[in-house]
C-alpha cells in the first residue's frame, strides 16, 4: 500500500 | 452481466459519457478553437534549446496532470469504486497512460501534424530536447491514426472506459468482478455504436498491443533517463509520476 501512497490518497478523496 | 436490461445499459452509457465530460481536462471546442494558435519558430527553438532534463521534467508534469484527470474519470465510472482497492490501483497503473494516449487524439491536429502542449500547437520538433524522437514519432503516429476515425466525444468516453476496465491486467484479485464490469461496458459501447450506426468503428480501433507497446517504450526511455539523471527524477518529478512509472 505504501508503494502506491498517492494513488491511494487520490482514490480515497471524494470526487473533486 | 449485472447490466442486463436496456434501461440499465443506457444508464451506463450516460454515466460513462458524463464521467468523461466532467474529467476531460480540456473541452473539445476549446482545443479546436486553439488550432490556429501555433508555436512560433522562436518558441520552438526555445523548447529545443532546453536541457534534456528540463524538458523531461516539463513533460512528466503535463503527463501527471492528464493522469490525475483519468483517475477522476475512473472514480466516477459506475462500478469502479466498488472494486477492491488493489484492483483499482492495478487498473489505473496499467491503464492510465493508455487512456491519456487515446485522449491525446483530441489535442492532435492531423492537418499540420501538431499537438496542443502548454497552451499552443506544435509538431514533433517541439519535443526534440527529450532525446526520444522515435517514441514521440510513434505517439504522433498513433494520434494520427486514431484521429482518422473521427471518434465522437461519447465514443472516446466509452472506448477509454474499456481501455481502463480490462480484466486481463495481471495482479487482479477479483478478476470476475472486473470481467463483469468490462462486459457491461462492452454492451454499453456496442449499444451506443448500434444506435448511432457506427458499428464499423469497432473493427478500426487500434489493437490493444499498440497502446501497450507505446507504454513500454515510455517506460524504457524513462529507465534510461533515470539512469543518467537519478537526482532530477528523485527531486523534481511529480510523486504520482514516479509512483506509476519509475
Amino acid at each position: 500500500q505504501e508503494k502506491h501512497r498517492i494513488l491511494h490518497k487520490l482514490l480515497q478523496n471524494g470526487n473533486s | 452481466a449485472p447490466y442486463a436490461s436496456l434501461t440499465e445499459i443506457e444508464h451506463l452509457v450516460q454515466n460513462v459519457c458524463k464521467s468523461y465530460r466532467e474529467t476531460c481536462q480540456l473541452r473539445l471546442e476549446e482545443l479546436l478553437r486553439q488550432r490556429a494558435n501555433l508555436f512560433s519558430r522562436e518558441e520552438v527553438s526555445s523548447y529545443q534549446r532546453k536541457s534534456e532534463w528540463e524538458m523531461w521534467e516539463r513533460c512528466a508534469h503535463r503527463l501527471t496532470e492528464a493522469i490525475q484527470h483519468v483517475v477522476e474519470f475512473a472514480k466516477r465510472l459506475s462500478g469502479f469504486m466498488e472494486l477492491c482497492q488493489n484492483d483499482q490501483i492495478i487498473l489505473l497503473k496499467a491503464g492510465a497512460m493508455e487512456v491519456v494516449l487515446v485522449r491525446m487524439c483530441r489535442a492532435y491536429n492531423a492537418d499540420n501534424h501538431t499537438v496542443f502542449f502548454e497552451g499552443k500547437y506544435g509538431g514533433v520538433e517541439l519535443f526534440r530536447a527529450l532525446g526520444c524522437g522515435e517514441l514521440i514519432g510513434s505517439i504522433f503516429d498513433f494520434s494520427h491514426s486514431l484521429s482518422a476515425l473521427r471518434l465522437s466525444e461519447d465514443e472516446i468516453a466509452l472506448y477509454t472506459a474499456l481501455v481502463l476496465i480490462n480484466a486481463n491486467r495481471p495482479g487482479l484479485q477479483e478478476k470476475r468482478k472486473v470481467e463483469q464490469l468490462q462486459c457491461s461496458l462492452e454492451l454499453a459501447f456496442h449499444h451506443h455504436l448500434c444506435k448511432t450506426h457506427r458499428q464499423g468503428v469497432l473493427a478500426q480501433l487500434p489493437p490493444k498491443g499498440r497502446l501497450r507497446s507505446l507504454c513500454s517504450q515510455h517506460l524504457e526511455k524513462l529507465q534510461v533517463f533515470q539512469h543518467l539523471h537519478p537526482i532530477v527524477v528523485q527531486a523534481a518529478f511529480p510523486p504520482l509520476y514516479k509512483e506509476l512509472f519509475s
